[in-house]
């Protein structure tokens, strides 16, 4: 995250590579499903043993020992709808949920989060020497309407997505942080609104952040968990 | 750790029906399919054999499908394993196996029935075990020549039948991905495992799930864009192997190519685009840095690996490349556009596609729908008799719940319960705005943390 803090974000997990080294986010949407975005996988039919995800923990790099760190084998990958960008994880056991480790809501179908609510990203990528890289870090980012979004990107916007207003110190997802949440506060509740994709550059002060609108994807959500 | 169904070939769904005069052969016995074919293979006279799959019933049969009078029948309760001695148009080694029906010489010869002694005559006389029957070029001798046979030429007592061995009868293009032959060895000479079995290597490539790879039985194939054919080992220790095939001296031309925009998967894709979705430039197919990899563009002469283009010489589902970045091995090319000839498919659907009843049965993935009235690999919530009015036949995709990504199916890859299909919404057909709804919000218990530990975080 480029001009984040370090910050805490418990259903933000660390998606790991056969090395041990951290590639993506994720988000924990059920004990036993994380959602990611497509781009930080090879293949829908990727061969994921060895991978892992970390949960309940702020540094990039824990020690094996630390006491609150869950490190859970990925034992399956399901892509969603071609133009969602979003793959589910499912997780070789139920992550034990604790004060460092929670679940985030879903919206409800179709749900539009209002303009200017407040949200947070939330990753272990890239700072861009902004700040400590070997900590999570996590940035607060108001929605920006989407007909507004839609002006600045000269009409290129789909309705899949979701626009956070360009700040004027560059503040965004960077490289390692793609898959993470975008999680806004609503009725008491943090709930999963958008989820990080892959952009052509990091933190542009004059440019809107892009995410996946989760809301037209609930339905894909249960219907892997459920079947 | 070979299974006795090495030596046969298999065909779904089929029954071998004898000829009238026949007489019918022996009782069914029970047996699952391995067992059947340890029966078949130690029977001599035993060619083939049916196996019913839901009684778990062989029967064996002492004809194949070249037999005189012999014809070949759908029957969706036998699963047809057939000796590949009695099949194969090739040699295996010197051909003394070989129980084809070849019966002319290299010249163009007719050969002399085994049983005649006239024009030629010979001690190699027919027995019910020695093979020589009818005037085919058989190999009893062992000749390093391959089989042959006495000809009905008064002048030419004998003559080679020519004919060629399963690794040169059948060349392969590019990297072998079309090659359908009947090599079943690598080429240090192990055993090929059976697609269609889990030992002694467990593996993904299961024929179901990859209808149009062609993964019969263990002959040797290139699902997964390799350099070459290869196959699962009978060796344990061995998990897989390249097999050694004759190369085409034809290369074939490339078809569907495209420059600005990529179609299917994008294999035909030959553009100039060269950094990733995020703007990171790809390294060149040629270098080995930051990336090690064996996509060598002398390797793989048909995918066109020039420069740092994004290429998909291995069936992925996108044009994709390795990046510059250490920490980043490969990325896809997601923002090269796809073809609008494509988006125009003829078939397509309306709304979420309640309504569609086309006969599209095969996800986007290109993994064959299970049929809606079946329980295997996957045991359906939705079906027939649950959905009725849904239209739920064959295996043909459908919606039965109305989902918002448009019809679906169940899949016949035991990894994927259920996935889309490879239909797009047709032009003009209008789907309701997401910004235009509006609902009142409502949670479970999720979504909340500690602030206090945020704070501190901090």
């Amino acid at each position: 995250v480029v001009g984040g803090l370090p910050g805490n974000s418990p259903w933000t997990v660390s998606i790991r590579n056969r090395a041990g080294l951290h590639f993506c986010g994720g988000s924990l949407v059920k004990e036993q499903w994380v959602i990611s975005t497509r781009q930080c996988f090879s293949s829908c039919d990727a061969d994921l043993s060895g991978y892992e995800v970390h949960l309940g923990t702020l540094f990039k790099d824990p020690s094996p020992a630390d006491p609150d760190l869950q490190a859970i084998p990925i034992i399956r990958i399901v892509c969603g709808p071609s133009e969602s960008h979003l793959v589910l994880l499912k997780l070789a056991r139920p992550a034990v949920l604790n004060k460092r480790v929670a679940l985030i809501c879903l919206p409800p179908e179709r749900y539009v989060v209002p303009a200017g609510t407040t949200c947070e990203i939330a990753g272990w990528g890239e700072t861009r020497g902004t700040a400590d890289g070997h900590v999570l870090n996590v940035a607060k980012l108001p929605v920006l309407a989407h007909g507004e979004c839609q002006a600045m990107l000269r009409g290129r916007l789909k309705e899949s997505e979701l626009c956070t207003a360009p700040l004027r110190a560059g503040v965004g997802a960077c490289e390692g942080d793609y898959g993470g949440p975008l999680a806004c506060l609503t009725a008491d509740c943090w709930v999963l609104e958008g989820v990080i994709t892959p952009s052509r550059v990091c933190a542009r002060t004059d440019q809107p952040g892009l995410f996946i609108r989760v809301s037209l994807y609930v339905d894909w959500i249960h219907k892997v968990m459920r079947m | 750790h070979r299974s006795p169904l090495n030596d046969f070939q298999r065909l779904r769904g089929t029954e071998l029906r004898a000829a009238p005069n026949e007489p019918p052969p022996p009782a069914a016995e029970r047996g699952a399919a391995q067992q059947c074919a340890q029966r078949c293979a130690n029977s001599p006279a035993c060619r083939a054999f049916h196996h019913e799959r839901q009684s778990q019933l062989c029967q064996l049969l002492p004809w194949s499908q070249h037999s005189p009078g012999a014809r070949l029948q759908k029957n969706i309760h036998y699963d047809l394993y057939q000796k590949k001695d009695f099949l194969r148009e090739c040699i295996v080694a010197n051909g003394t196996s070989y129980r084809g029906t070849r019966d002319t010489t290299e010249r163009g010869l007719r050969c002399q029935h085994w049983r005649a002694t006239t024009p030629h005559d010979h001690r190699f006389l027919p027995s019910p075990r020695n093979g020589l029957e009818e005037n085919y070029c058989r190999n009893p001798d062992r000749d390093k020549r391959g089989p042959w046979c006495y000809t009905v030429d008064p002048n030419v007592r004998h003559q080679s039948c020519g004919i060629k061995k399963c690794e040169d009868a059948i060349c392969m293009t590019c990297n072998g991905e079309d090659y359908r032959g009947f090599v079943d060895h690598t080429e240090s000479g192990t055993e090929c495992q059976r697609w269609d079995l889990q030992h002694p290597h467990k593996h993904p490539y299961h024929p179901d799930k990859y209808p149009e790879k062609g993964l019969d039985d263990n002959y040797c194939r290139n699902p997964d864009g390799s350099e070459r054919p290869w196959c699962y080992t009978t060796d344990p220790a061995l998990e897989r192997e390249f097999c050694r095939i004759r190369v085409c001296k034809k290369r074939p031309r490339p078809v569907n190519v495209t420059t600005g925009c990529y179609r299917g998967k994008g294999e035909g894709y030959r553009g100039r685009v060269n950094v990733t979705v995020s703007g990171i430039p790809c390294q060149r197919w040629d270098a080995q840095t930051p990336h090690r990899h064996h996509f060598v563009p002398s390797k793989y002469p048909c995918k066109d690996l020039q420069e740092n283009y994004c290429r998909n010489p291995d069936g992925s589902e996108a044009p994709w490349c390795f990046t510059t970045r250490p920490g980043m091995r490969v990325a896809f090319c997601f923002h090269i556009r796809r073809c609008d000839d494509e988006l125009d498919a003829q078939e397509c659907y309306h709304g979420h596609g309640e309504q569609y009843r086309g006969h599209v049965s095969k996800t986007r993935k290109g993994i064959t729908c299970q049929k809606w009235d079946a329980t295997t690999p996957h045991v359906p919530q939705i079906s027939p008799t649950t959905h009725p009015e849904a239209h739920l036949e064959e295996n043909y995709c459908r919606n039965p719940d109305n989902d918002s990504h448009g019809p679906w199916c169940y899949t016949m890859d035991p990894r994927t319960p259920f996935d889309y299909c490879a239909i797009k919404p047709c032009s003009g057909s209008a789907v309701p705005s997401v910004l235009e709804s509006a609902d009142a919000v409502t949670f479970e218990e999720c979504g909340r943390r500690d602030e206090r530990l945020q704070r501190k975080g901090r």
